[in-house]
């Protein structure tokens, strides 16, 4: 995992985030609703809580779908390339390519649609831009620079989560997979009863 | 564009779609550019390697010179893309480049903690501390 130059964070006052979304898009709650899933991801490890509220200009992260130039310098170039991106702590904003063929359910696999790209999974990388993360060289990482069209990313690497704990710290209530403090149950190899290993 | 799900594409957008260049598919005429080489259109590469922090911001125009910048981004890009470093367009680097991606820099003023921005296996070694158990 990497950090932005100076390692900025949201301010220990500041840990209870709101975002909202750009009026103009008009988006459905569904849409809303996959947005709401990716930040649970992070909230799920961390002490951080993020709650949508209606007022854009109030809310701290600013989540917004957008064509071409918008204004801040970094362009979108159509279909595919440049898919999203999002600015550092604390900023917040989070600006997508609005080109692009956004998909939020079914299995994106079998699309027919080459440039088909899964909504949530960028939403899940972006959000750790917001809260301060860089890009990682771990491919199986969220925080990894590229994802292919057609492909579903959007659980937390033990990579991510080392990486955004050193932020803010870990979530009480969350259990690393991996604790010592979790017994583990051995199985022989012969066993394959229920489908393999399990903590 | 925000579809429910894949079933909800329209038809005409699959057929589209075939038609449809991504951004970058014009990096896969590359394959095989070699250094001290000119080809055209290596400038929007290069151009690339600049918005993700590869190459430094140029008082000129990149040209379309295969040059020692564009070596040096390449194999810096392999390194962080855990691509073998071989500092020239191969098939594999070429089929990272134009797969879709994050608009953020990989590397923000000249620093990274990406592979390439981690002291090299040597150099760890070399600071390492050696234990042994009794």
């Amino acid at each position: 995992f990497s950090f932005f130059p100076g390692m900025p964070v949201w301010p220990v006052g500041r840990r209870d985030l709101t975002y909202a979304f750009v009026p103009e898009n008009e988006l459905s709650d569904e849409v809303k609703a996959v947005f709401g899933r990716a930040f649970a991801r992070w909230s799920q490890v961390t002490p951080l809580t993020f709650t949508q509220i209606e007022s854009f200009l109030a809310a701290d992260l600013k989540i917004g779908f957008f064509v071409g130039d918008h204004g801040d310098g970094e362009p979108f170039d159509g279909i595919l390339g440049t898919l999203a991106h999002a600015f550092s702590p604390t900023s917040g904003r989070f600006h997508l390519d609005g080109d692009e063929n956004w998909v939020i359910g079914g299995d994106i696999s079998t699309s027919s649609v080459s440039s088909a790209v899964d909504l949530e999974s960028v939403a899940v990388h972006e959000i750790g831009h917001l809260l301060g993360l860089g890009h990682s060289s771990v491919e199986d990482s969220i925080m990894f620079p590229t994802i292919p069209s057609r492909t579903r990313k959007v659980e937390l690497a033990t990579d991510d989560v080392q990486g955004i704990q050193q932020l803010y710290g870990s979530n009480p209530s969350y259990t690393t997979p991996s604790s010592p403090s979790t017994p583990t149950v051995h199985q022989s190899d012969s066993d394959t009863s229920d489908g393999g290993d399990r903590g | 564009r925000i579809f429910p799900n894949i079933s909800s594409i329209p038809p005409w957008l699959i057929q589209k779609n075939d038609t449809v260049l991504g951004a970058w598919d014009a990096f896969k005429g590359f394959g095989g550019c070699r250094f001290g080489e000119r080809t055209q259109g290596l400038s929007k590469l290069k151009s690339y390697f600049n918005h993700f922090g590869y190459i430094p911001n140029s008082p000129y125009n990149f040209t379309d010179d295969f040059d020692d910048d564009l070596e040096s981004a390449l194999r810096t890009y392999q390194k962080n893309f855990n691509l073998n470093v071989t500092g020239t367009l191969d098939e594999p680097t070429i089929q990272s480049l134009i797969r879709p991606r994050c608009g953020n820099a990989d590397i923000v003023n000249g620093t990274t903690t990406m592979n390439s921005g981690k002291p090299t296996t040597t150099a760890l070694n070399s600071t390492r501390f050696h234990t042994v158990g009794h």
